[in-house]
């Protein structure tokens, strides 16, 4: 990316250690595109010695000392057409997603002018295993599982995977199992919290082994803007790689050119929904329409544009096979009230330019919320990324657009998804191992976590269901202070006390583990973060114990610093923690007590020492 | 179909990798199956895993399924999802 990385502080100059060459990143994805700049391999030392896995190669796909391994996973059903037997990436995802974690240094990058600069991943010196598993119909179970057994066994250190479902049961999950064991193997998974926006307990990827990535804002913005034939200019969101040959084109409404012949009303085609528009009637014209929607129904009937209008997805940042914009409600309306205002409407939508977006960073509306609809008292998503407007590598196998049709081709594209956040949280990780190659996943997790910063509450009214810890601080969480540390006992009496008994859980670990007596649904599970569901104006009071593993300076004395509304009662037991060593374990009690009378109360606390502050984020919400 | 007979692909998970080699824990999965589907269980089994968990994957009917899931050491077996890309 061109930006991001500068915008959380990671710059070219920040210090990087040596072992950040020998990092292997494994990304479960649509494949990779070997020939990209992002993924030479110039300057790279050889591959480091651990890694045992494999490259398909090919006359038409080779790995390099950058992209060390890459296989292809399909077990179950014919593939498409347009889908190739090879680790190659047709789709441009990958690509995308692996170049922000792990991509080198390529200056001039960008789209078509759009976001230039020098694109860089996260770890520009960490090497990819790719593992393709999302082809053209999707992300089979079968082959994410399939994946996950090889990258464990190959010796990758992080799995990133910008991949999800509904969340279900963790042991019917693919990618909470294969976590799981990934965690059993030291081995971190990073994935996407989904982009099913913000109606609550959408957010998928939830099993608590795993870091859970929302998606937010930086500082750049694209826009696009529309002028309409009165001369008014509306500012639209959208990555418009078009330039306006002709200026002025008509412009139409969509519930005024339904495609009858084919059964179609005015309600489908307000929305120009698949085949609802009547080609003849819009062939050459900018078409309004009332719903935000990839432009595939306009592109196809031969539209000059479309001019599209919703109340969200005004961060929705990506490109159209067609030239396009977003317009929120109030200026969508005004666009409309012109259509009937004249005889003979036009507008002309422009290119899009940069802009400093200067409310950021605030969650995508698209970014998936919790609560945690498996296990409530887990919150989730962990954490926020970048994940709006992010210039990457692309694919020039797969259209600009991805829709078929669009005949652009180019090497690096800009998307918006929580597949954009994840490699960013993904490298972050990444980065942190490089210097703590020591460090369990759960280590590394509470790094991110604690050192994340919460958001501004009135651009995030969500709150920790909208970001869980807080935006990702690179820069911080490579000095934590303190870190909750966890390991696959902990995971397993967490199972014990979601209700899997014991001879699941033997077959599970492969020991004679025992399910003990645990508190509360969570088993006490040592988080950074805690979710209590309740009820409406009930009377509450929980008690959790932590641990907490010293990793900053050898002789350190911690006080606890509390933040809570008036409705909250929070004590702390006991409330200094002094430290005489590096590795020092101490444990402390934490009491919530108190009611809500509303959807959802915040609170927090601080372990402070001068030199680090360690924060863990509550959120007691009504269940109901 | 009505009669509960239609193929669809199943996950049979079972926890930790053997500690056998990968060619054993394969026909220790066929042999599993053929224990239920008899011998469909060749053409039956897509993927086995075997390098760091222990499951396969499976065609089986419904039926099938549920005869599956009581066998020793099946932590769970649930379809094949089709996940999507974020």
């Amino acid at each position: 990316t061109t930006r991001s990385w500068d915008f959380m502080g990671l710059t070219q100059q920040v210090n990087r250690t040596a072992l950040e060459s020998d990092i292997i990143i494994g990304v479960l994805d649509t494949g990779i595109s070997p020939e990209s700049d992002s993924f030479r391999d110039q300057g790279l030392s050889p591959i480091p010695k651990k890694w045992k896995g494999s490259c398909q190669s090919s006359s038409n796909f080779t790995c390099n000392k950058k992209i060390i391994g890459a296989q292809y996973f399909r077990s179950a059903g014919f593939l498409d057409i347009n889908d190739v037997k090879s680790p190659r990436d047709e789709q441009g995802h990958g690509t995308h997603v692996a170049s922000i974690a792990a991509g080198g240094y390529v200056s001039n990058a960008n789209l078509t002018g759009l976001a230039n600069g020098t694109a860089r991943g996260g770890v520009p010196s960490a090497r990819i295993a790719v593992y393709k598993v999302c082809w053209s119909d999707g992300c089979n179970d079968v082959d994410i599982l399939a994946a996950f057994d090889e990258a464990i066994a190959d010796g990758v250190d992080i799995i990133s995977i910008s991949v999800g479902g509904a969340a279900t049961d963790y042991f019917q999950d693919s990618i909470a199992i294969g976590s799981f064991h990934a965690m059993k193997n030291r081995i971190l998974t990073s994935a996407s919290a989904g982009n099913s926006g913000n109606e609550p307990g959408r957010v998928t990827n939830v099993s608590p082994w795993i870091l859970s990535v929302a998606a937010s804002t930086y500082d750049r913005k694209f826009l696009t803007k529309v002028q309409l034939g009165n001369g008014l200019n509306y500012e639209g969101v959208s990555v418009n790689t078009f330039t306006s040959k002709k200026g002025k084109y008509p412009l139409v409404y969509g519930g005024d050119v339904p495609n009858v012949m084919a059964g179609f009303s005015k309600f489908d085609s307000r929305y120009c929904r698949k085949n609802s528009l009547d080609s003849k009637l819009v062939k050459g014209k900018i078409v309004l329409c009332d719903e935000l929607s990839n432009g595939e129904s306009v592109f196809l009937s031969s539209a000059a544009g479309t001019i599209m209008r919703d109340a969200e997805n005004r961060d929705n940042t990506k490109p159209f096979p067609l030239p396009a914009t977003f317009l929120g409600v109030d200026d969508g309306d005004k666009a409309f009230k012109y259509i009937r205002s004249t005889r003979n409407p036009t507008a002309t939508i422009f290119k899009s330019v940069e802009a400093v977006e200067k409310r950021t960073p605030y969650v995508a509306s698209f970014s998936s919320r919790g609560p945690n609809s498996i296990t409530p008292e887990i919150l989730k998503p962990d954490i926020t990324a970048p994940g709006v407007g992010i210039l990457a590598a692309w694919s020039p196998a797969a259209p600009l657009s991805g829709i078929n049709g669009d005949n652009r081709r180019v090497l690096y594209n800009i998307k918006s998804g929580t597949s954009m956040s994840c490699p960013h949280a993904t490298a972050v990780a990444a980065y942190i191992k490089s210097f703590f190659p020591s460090w369990s996943p759960a280590a590394i997790k509470s790094a991110l976590m604690t050192t994340a910063f919460p958001l501004n509450s009135t651009t995030n009214p969500d709150g920790e269901f909208a970001y869980g810890a807080g935006h990702i601080d690179p820069i911080k969480a490579l000095n934590p202070g303190l870190v909750y540390d966890a390991d696959e006992i902990d995971y397993v009496t967490f199972l014990c006390a979601q209700g899997y008994n014991t001879t699941t859980l033997r077959s599970v670990t492969g020991d004679n583990s025992t399910c003990k007596k645990t508190t509360g649904a969570s088993g006490d599970l040592n988080l950074p973060s805690f979710a209590i569901p309740t009820a409406p104006l009930q009377t509450f009071s929980h008690n959790f114990t932590r641990r907490v593993t010293n990793v900053g300076s050898p002789v350190s004395k911690y006080s606890v610093k509390i933040t809570a509304p008036p409705s909250l009662k929070i004590r702390i037991e006991p409330s200094i923690l002094s430290f005489t060593s590096i590795g020092q374990k101490l444990t402390f009690k934490v009491q919530i007590a108190g009611q809500i009378d509303r959807a959802k109360v915040s609170a927090s606390f601080v372990w402070d020492d001068g030199k680090h502050k360690v924060r863990s984020p509550i959120v007691v919400y009504d269940s109901s | 179909s009505h009669h509960g007979n239609t193929h669809k692909t199943y996950i049979v998970y079972m926890g930790d990798p053997l500690k056998v080699d990968h060619a054993s824990a394969s026909s220790l999965h066929r042999t599993m199956l053929h224990g239920v589907i008899g011998s469909k269980a060749s053409t039956s089994l897509l993927y086995s895993y075997r390098k760091s968990f222990n499951g396969f994957a499976a065609k089986l009917t419904e039926e099938e399924k549920h005869r599956v899931a009581k066998l020793e050491g099946v932590v769970s077996v649930f379809p094949n999802r089709k996940l999507q890309v974020h």
